[in-house]
């Protein structure tokens, strides 16, 4: 069978090769809409027919996500079956243009006051909010094993300025172990994705005093900003594969409790007449 | 079988174990029996590794092969097959003999950059074959 699928694979990288274009592969030779035709990846795919992607992700935001496929999927790009989490979607979004920055001053701790802006177009209406995290990269200078504890003030300014602030519960981390910081922004996004707002504009203030020595007041934390925002979502849609399906698929749930435990009841009584009923194996 | 076995003593003298491999011949499995068979696909080919950062080839697999007349536990086949295997050999040829077909898939795990340059993890449903049946 090896032999075979080497013909095939070289017969179609032959026809692959050959044709100039490998759209004339997929697309339907009568240029009828292929929607029907292709399986969803590949229509979103053949919809970019070729270009290249014009913004190019951050590295780093890019290094973490290629950390996060490699936790969750296998090198052929299938799912593990250790992941426990119900999402089965995750988008990472850069800010757009970093706002104005407020001037860093004391009151505003270390970091200068960031207005970040970030566009979510591209969560679909089928995709919904299930976890969000503010990413933020610590710079390889951080690595002082001291024990940092901050609070983070956040506020969204628009679509409707709500001056909800996150509640200050301080994070603490030990630089030294942490490349990345995550901030869980669950609450303060879950209604604005839920509303369908796609544009949101907030403003993050850091304020983080060192464990050992407070009294050295404020702790310049060496944060790369701008941070990412994370989206943990699950895609309702048909295309997308939902875990506790094939859960349940394995599992054969009974139509309904009590009939499932009729039937079993009346099938042992019926083994049990049936056993009665032969001599040899009542011996 | 008497009368055949005394019929063909007065033939050539074959040989039993001839005889007999020719026989079991039939109960083995067809050759080339229905099963799972590679087809690595690499995005590169089709010119979607600018958008597609991992992983590198997808592997969608495909069934091919005889379904052997003995489906019923090997292959998982519902009833229906076995009538259907009847009907093609006992009754009418022009109806197909069971066919050689995907039985359960695996979702595909994808890395993109979207145009707008943001980074998206997303599971695809059914993507992978990984077993095969005949029906």
């Amino acid at each position: 069978s090896q032999a075979s699928a080497g013909e095939s694979q070289a017969g179609a990288s032959e026809s692959v090769e050959s044709e100039a274009d490998p759209w004339s592969l997929l697309l339907p030779v009568d240029g009828t809409d292929s929607s029907g035709l292709l399986p969803p990846l590949f229509k979103v795919l053949s919809d970019r027919r070729g270009e290249t992607p014009k913004l190019q992700p951050d590295s780093r935001a890019l290094y973490y996500m290629k950390k996060l496929y490699k936790t969750y999927a296998t090198k052929e790009g299938v799912p593990k079956p250790s992941r426990s989490h119900l999402y089965n979607t995750v988008r990472l979004f850069s800010p757009c243009a970093q706002q104005k920055q407020a001037p860093s001053n004391q009151a505003t701790g270390p970091l200068p006051m960031a207005d970040l802006l970030f566009n979510l177009d591209r969560v679909t209406a089928m995709e919904h909010l299930l976890k969000s995290v503010l990413l933020y990269t610590l710079n390889n200078s951080a690595a002082s094993s001291s024990t940092v504890t901050c609070v983070c003030d956040l506020m969204v300014k628009e679509p409707m300025a709500s001056s909800r602030a996150l509640p200050r519960a301080p994070y603490s981390f030990t630089l030294k172990k942490h490349r990345w910081i995550e901030i869980d922004v669950t609450s303060l996004l879950q209604p604005l994705v839920a509303s369908s707002e796609r544009s949101i504009h907030m403003s993050v203030n850091f304020t983080c005093t060192k464990d050992q020595a407070p009294e050295d007041g404020v702790f310049n934390v060496p944060l790369s900003v701008p941070p990412s925002l994370i989206l943990y979502l699950n895609d309702t849609s048909t295309q997308a594969y939902h875990s506790w399906q094939s859960l349940q698929s394995n599992w054969r749930p009974s139509q309904h409790p009590g009939q499932a435990n009729v039937a079993a009841r009346s099938m042992k009584e019926e083994a049990a007449a049936t056993v009665e009923r032969s001599p040899r194996h009542r011996r | 079988g008497q009368k055949a076995i005394r019929s063909e003593a007065k033939g050539p003298p074959l040989t039993a174990s001839f005889n007999l491999s020719e026989y079991f011949k039939q109960f083995l499995f067809p050759q080339n029996e229905c099963e799972l068979h590679d087809f690595r696909l690499s995005f590169s080919q089709l010119k979607w590794d600018n958008w597609i950062v991992a992983p590198h080839r997808y592997n969608p697999r495909y069934c091919k092969g005889d379904c052997p007349r003995a489906v019923r536990h090997r292959y998982g086949s519902p009833v229906h097959t076995m009538v259907q295997n009847i009907i093609y050999e006992k009754l009418d040829p022009s109806v197909p003999r069971p066919s050689c077909v995907p039985g359960k898939y695996s979702p595909l795990s994808v890395l993109t950059i979207e145009p707008d340059g943001s980074i998206a993890y997303k599971e695809y449903e059914d993507m992978i074959a990984t077993r095969c049946t005949c029906r």
